[in-house]
């Protein structure tokens, strides 16, 4: 009589379970590196950074990476643009401000997340338009 | 036959939910 089987989409799922390794990240639990920018320690899990960036992808991706639980990101320009795209990866939400986007660039080129770069990219240039 | 799945939305929380550090 038609159909033989269901199949039941939780169309909120994939933004659950973000919303609970958020949630995790937070409460520091089971998170497994500390990333070091400036000095400031950004705790994380592997497996969403690797998801998230291809920086990451290279470092985490080998057997070596199983080992890494201190990683040191760079100072200087980029390192303001840090903890805003760990929000981002953790939350789908990027926060942009004129004054925060240069270094929100330069920290997700160094971590090799072109859609992210491309939209800094779209932001910085509709600021200077009228 | 095997074509024929209906999809349905579920469109509620599909996990629990942590609870948020106090």
């Amino acid at each position: 009589d038609g159909a033989l089987g269901y199949v039941r989409e939780f169309t909120r799922h994939s933004s659950d379970v973000l919303g609970n390794l958020n949630e995790l990240r937070l409460r520091g639990i089971l998170t497994d590196v500390t990333l070091l920018v400036g000095g400031q320690p950004l705790r994380a899990h592997k497996a969403v950074l690797i998801a998230c960036s291809g920086f990451f992808y290279s470092i985490f991706r080998g057997r070596a990476g199983v080992g890494v639980d201190v990683l040191s990101l760079p100072g200087g320009p980029e390192a303001g643009g840090f903890a805003p795209l760990l929000d981002f990866m953790y939350t789908s939400r990027l926060r942009l401000s004129p004054a925060t986007a240069p270094s929100v660039l330069a920290a997700a080129t160094y971590l090799q997340m072109e859609h992210v770069v491309q939209a800094c990219h779209r932001f910085i240039q509709a600021s200077y338009e009228p | 036959h095997e074509g024929l799945v209906a999809t349905v939305k579920e469109a509620g929380r599909s996990i629990h939910e942590i609870p948020r550090e106090e």
